[in-house]
């Protein structure tokens, strides 16, 4: 599969971009939280395209931002 | 009590209905 760009996405209807950005983001989440992963691909998806580009390019950014994203998910659902 | 329809769940080839881009 080609790397999602800037330019792809900048063709696409702004709630089509999101589809794009949540369909590269949520196997990668799934592979590390397959039970929470529709929910933290959701909370993701309120974060700038941009930055969710550059998390897509960064696998570092991608794993710190889940983990942040898991915490504060465990924390609404007490 | 917490908001639990909170966050939208994203399901692959489902079309997202959260919130785009502001």
């Amino acid at each position: 599969q080609e790397p999602l760009t800037a330019s792809m996405l900048a063709a696409a209807p702004p709630q089509e971009q999101k589809q794009m950005l949540g369909e590269r983001l949520y196997p990668l989440i799934h592979a590390m939280h397959p039970s929470l992963a529709g929910k933290i691909t959701g909370m993701l998806l309120e974060i700038d395209n941009s930055e969710l580009l550059l998390m897509l390019e960064s696998p570092e950014s991608l794993h710190s931002k889940i983990e942040e994203a898991v915490a504060v998910l465990q924390v609404h659902q007490m | 009590s917490s908001n639990a329809s909170w966050p939208p769940e994203f399901q692959p080839g489902v079309p997202w209905k959260g919130i785009p881009n502001i």
